[in-house]
């Protein structure tokens, strides 16, 4: 079946409040 | 990939415009709650194929954006339209992806609600918004997803996260979706 992939962007900001952009990958078939 | 965003309210968040590169993206959902027009002009030049629906607080978008000589792109020239449509079906392979800023679901997010709009579209995948909060699972094989807000708009929703001092806060997302 078909398969889409999802990319998550999150921007968090870490214990010294920097914002960085962090990528999680998420998967559905149909 | 297409790139799916919503509860934008302010203009741009600079860490993810960064990343967002034309020639990358094919197609663009946007889930309402356009309300700048210069960010309407820089998702036009993101990705050829730009798709709104109707939030629930889209001001006039009819207004052209000023002129920015340090834009890095054309200056605005489209007439920037007022989307209508409530909801959109698009199909990328045997997926038909269904999205809708979220005002008409009731409740708000109840997944149950959400469940049922999925199948009146006769969608496999269901794309909503107006909560400002990251959400993606599946449920009776659909699979559905709050890309949650682009700039980190704050939720008005009574279950937002709120800091050490008890001010609501948002983490800014968005999601691509690669279909094979």
């Amino acid at each position: 079946g078909d398969v889409l992939v999802l990319y998550v962007y999150q921007l968090r900001k870490d214990q010294n409040g920097v914002e960085n952009v962090a990528v999680e990958k998420v998967s559905y078939r149909k | 990939l297409v790139l799916c965003l919503g509860d934008l309210f302010i203009p741009d968040r600079a860490n993810f415009k960064k990343l967002l590169t034309p020639g990358k993206i094919g197609q663009i959902l946007c889930l309402g709650n356009l309300t700048s027009p210069s960010v309407y002009t820089f998702l036009r030049n993101l990705a050829p194929d730009l798709q709104l629906v109707k939030g629930d607080f889209d001001i006039s978008l009819s207004t052209p954006a000023p002129p920015n000589p340090n834009a890095a792109y054309a200056a605005p020239t489209d007439q920037v339209p007022v989307p209508t449509a409530l909801s959109k079906v698009v199909t990328h392979g045997g997926l038909r992806i269904g999205f809708t800023h979220g005002h008409t679901i009731v409740p708000p997010g109840d997944p149950d609600s959400l469940l049922i709009a999925a199948r009146q579209m006769d969608v496999d995948v269901l794309c909503w918004g107006g909560t400002c909060k990251f959400e993606a699972y599946e449920m009776e094989g659909k699979f559905f997803v709050n890309p949650g807000s682009a700039t980190g708009a704050v939720s008005w929703s009574p279950d937002a996260e709120l800091d050490s001092e008890g001010e609501a806060v948002s983490t800014p997302s968005f999601v691509l979706m690669d279909v094979s």
